[in-house]
């Protein structure tokens, strides 16, 4: 799995043509709000059940 | 019977569909354990059809003397309703008779899915018209197969083969001896591969989660069963270490909506390797078993 395959596949999935121009500056003071890190933790732990259940 | 209540009623027959056979195989213990199913076959006989049978049906219908045998695989669920799932078709002639080969593989395959206790395997024979409508042909009425050998002796009954691989074997070996350095001798299995997405130019500021993550990645060779195969399949290639099963990796990135950059979470199918394995390069992907 090579950085320009995830890349790719990242730029599918939000139907997105190009990586998007993002400042330093802006994403520096981005705080990631608690339902949007919750989605995350909730996919993280469902991918790790399936591993752990197998086949 | 046994109840005071009950009275029987007694029932006659008024139509019999003769096209249709249930084979029923009693399955427990017939797969060795951690074996790989390659090929299933039932081989059903198909009896002479009588000369003076096969003169009159050419006769009355010149142009068709075959038939279309389906097998079907029967599932019974647990609320008592029926299923069955189409596994292999195909024109018999009238004019041949002998062991008939029909691929069951998937039928196998989904009954190896179902949850233990399981059912035998039931498996559908229907014999029936090679065309619907007029003019009908009566060929498919004489196309009989064997269901049990003259006098007990065996012969002509219908047979399911097995054909199977031991994974022990030909199968991976799971996760790599991290000691162990890679040779051409390595046997198929998952290797830790770490991606570091911090040391991708393209991921800065725009991915925040996660940092990396652990891809995994299938490495080494497969042994290579014995030549010749029982059977012939076409594009069949050599057994190839491939990740069999692979998990998702979510993601946080921000996203700008209104001038202003937002985190938002993306899940990326496939990313992570759960399980290497050996499969034939070019063979079927086994249907699931739809619930």
């Amino acid at each position: 799995l090579s950085g320009e395959q995830i890349r790719g596949r990242l730029l599918q999935q939000l139907h997105l043509s190009e990586v998007p121009v993002l400042d330093e500056g802006d994403v520096g003071e981005l705080v990631t709000p608690a339902h949007v890190m919750a989605q995350y933790v909730a996919l993280l732990q469902r991918s790790h059940r399936a591993r752990s259940r197998g086949k | 019977r046994f109840s005071q209540e009950f009275r029987e009623v007694a029932g006659r027959w008024l139509a019999s569909e003769a096209s249709t056979h249930l084979l029923v195989f009693s399955m427990e213990r017939r797969l060795p354990p951690n074996s790989e199913l390659v090929r299933a076959v039932l081989r059903l006989f198909q009896e002479p059809v009588p000369r003076a049978a096969l003169r009159r049906h050419e006769r009355l219908s010149p142009h068709s003397a075959r038939a279309r045998v389906t097998i079907e695989w029967l599932h019974v669920r647990d609320d008592s309703s029926n299923r069955t799932s189409l596994v292999d078709s195909r024109l018999v002639s009238l004019h041949e008779s002998g062991w008939k080969a029909f691929d069951v593989t998937e039928a196998v395959t989904f009954w190896q899915q179902l949850s233990r206790p399981r059912e035998p395997l039931l498996l559908q024979v229907t014999v029936q018209r090679e065309h619907l409508g007029p003019p009908a042909s009566g060929a498919h009425k004489l196309v009989r197969f064997a269901s049990q050998g003259p006098a007990g002796t065996g012969q002509g009954e219908p047979q399911l083969e097995l054909h199977t691989l031991d994974l022990g074997a030909y199968g991976a070996q799971g996760d790599c001896d991290p000691e162990v350095p890679l040779t051409e001798a390595t046997r198929c299995c998952r290797q830790e591969v770490y991606i570091d997405l911090r040391g991708m130019k393209w991921a800065e500021n725009w991915v925040l989660e996660p940092p990396g993550f652990l891809a995994y990645e299938c490495v080494g060779t497969c042994q290579q069963p014995p030549q010749p195969l029982p059977f012939k399949w076409p594009f069949l290639g050599p057994r190839q270490c491939v990740a069999s099963e692979t998990a998702s990796l979510p993601v946080i990135v921000s996203m700008k909506e209104g001038g202003r950059p937002r985190p938002q979470v993306v899940s990326l199918p496939n990313m992570r390797v759960q399980k290497c394995s050996c499969s034939w390069d070019g063979a079927p992907v086994p249907r699931k078993l739809e619930p």
